[in-house]
C-alpha cells in the first residue's frame, strides 16, 4: 500500500539523516 | 507468475537507478518492493541505507524533494 511505502521512505530518511 | 526474488536490492542495482536518473527514497523504495525483492520492509530499509551510506550520491532538490543521482 502507499502508506507502507510512505513508512518505509520516512524510516529509510530518518536511517540517513545523519548523511544527509 | 510472481517470483519471490525477481528483484535483487545490490549495490550494483542502486548504481544503476542513480546514474539514469535522480531519485528520491520513495522512487528507490518503487524500485524494490518486497513482494518483488523476498526481503522485509525491515530488511529493504537497512540494507538501501547502507548501500546509500556506502555510494555517497549527490543530492539535488526537485519540486521541493530532496533527490539522489550518482555521475558516472
Amino acid at each position: 500500500s502507499s502508506s507502507e511505502a510512505d513508512e518505509m521512505a520516512a524510516a529509510l530518511e530518518a536511517e540517513l539523516n545523519d548523511f544527509i | 507468475t510472481p517470483s519471490s526474488s525477481d528483484v535483487q536490492l545490490t549495490e550494483e542495482a542502486v548504481k544503476r537507478y542513480l546514474i539514469r536518473k535522480p531519485m528520491t527514497t520513495k522512487d528507490l523504495l518503487k524500485k524494490f518492493q518486497t513482494k518483488r525483492t523476498g526481503l522485509s520492509s525491515e530488511q529493504t530499509v537497512n540494507v538501501l541505507a547502507q548501500i546509500l551510506k556506502k555510494l555517497n550520491p549527490e543530492r539535488k532538490n526537485i519540486n521541493d524533494k530532496m533527490h539522489f543521482y550518482l555521475t558516472e
